[in-house]
């Protein structure tokens, strides 16, 4: 048996519109410490892996292992069906082929149930080794997200270079070029807008926009997004997942890590 | 510019 139940159910909604168009199919791996999938976009360029901590839930079950295969654009359609402050509970039996869904609305009279067919996927699950980054940069989620989506009007690779002064995102196209840097920055009173830098050696890197425009789908699930990068390795994207309670206090519950191959020189 | 590389070159299957 396993039973999930998350007080914030747009938290799933949010995780869900971040990871939806990159992949369709994806298998939830459940175990006594919490939820977690992992799946490479169609072209094997990308890698998303999200993970949700049993403690991030408010009641949280799982009596043996269990692969929950299911189409996600499925499972994104029916979450729609939640409102945003309804509680959200996942209901799997033991070797049954469907997981149930319900929907408790705050007003406590009213309860939606839902249920969606489970599928067999081919298992295609990849050991990602511990990798110390060269460099890493913190910054403002909506701020990465811009530039990406600025650049991508330059041309459809950016290319990131650290050096001690700072990180350079930059692209060139047919119609010329453009670049923003962003220098390391620290505010007291506005941490979210903070941009921290550490880099142990100077690199530069060149990446698909296409696939960093999906990731910033995940934007609205955190304030701060994490860059990681060596010399070539995939650059990892991360994103918390922050659960905003009624009080207004931040539960970090997981995170989603984008993994994204680089463009090598011909 | 450059070649894509593919993310199962980097990470071994399991």
């Amino acid at each position: 048996m396993f039973e999930a139940k998350l007080d914030r159910g747009i938290v799933l909604k949010k995780i869900l519109d971040a990871i939806n168009q990159l992949v369709n199919e994806a298998s939830w791996e459940c175990t006594s410490s919490g939820m977690s999938l992992q799946a490479m976009d169609t072209s094997h360029v990308s890698l998303v892996a999200v993970n949700l901590n049993g403690d991030g839930f408010s009641k949280f079950r799982c009596d043996r292992n269990m692969v929950l295969g299911m189409n996600l654009v499925n499972l994104s359609k029916i979450l729609k069906c939640a409102g945003n402050d309804d509680k959200v509970t996942i209901k799997a039996a033991d070797g049954d082929d469907k997981i149930k869904l319900i929907f408790e609305a705050p007003n406590e009279y009213e309860v939606s149930q839902y249920e969606i067919k489970l599928m067999n996927l081919d298992a295609e699950y990849l050991g990602i080794p511990e990798t110390s980054y060269n460099v890493t940069v913190k910054m403002p989620a909506a701020k990465f997200q811009r530039i990406c989506r600025d650049l991508n009007q330059i041309g459809d690779a950016v290319t990131i270079s650290c050096t001690k002064s700072g990180v350079d995102f930059s692209a060139t196209g047919d119609l010329g070029n453009g670049s923003v840097s962003l220098s390391q920055n620290s505010s007291f009173d506005k941490p979210e807008d903070n941009v921290t830098i550490s880099m142990q050696e100077p690199l530069s890197q060149t990446f698909a926009l296409k696939y960093l425009n999906q990731f910033t789908k995940a934007t609205p699930l955190c304030s701060q997004v994490t860059l990681s990068l060596s010399p070539d390795v995939p650059l990892v994207v991360e994103y918390k997942i922050i659960e905003e309670n009624e009080e207004d206090s931040k539960n970090e519950i997981g995170h989603i890590r984008y993994y994204l191959a680089p463009k090598i020189d011909d | 510019k450059g070649a894509q590389t593919r993310i199962d070159t980097f990470f071994k299957m399991m």
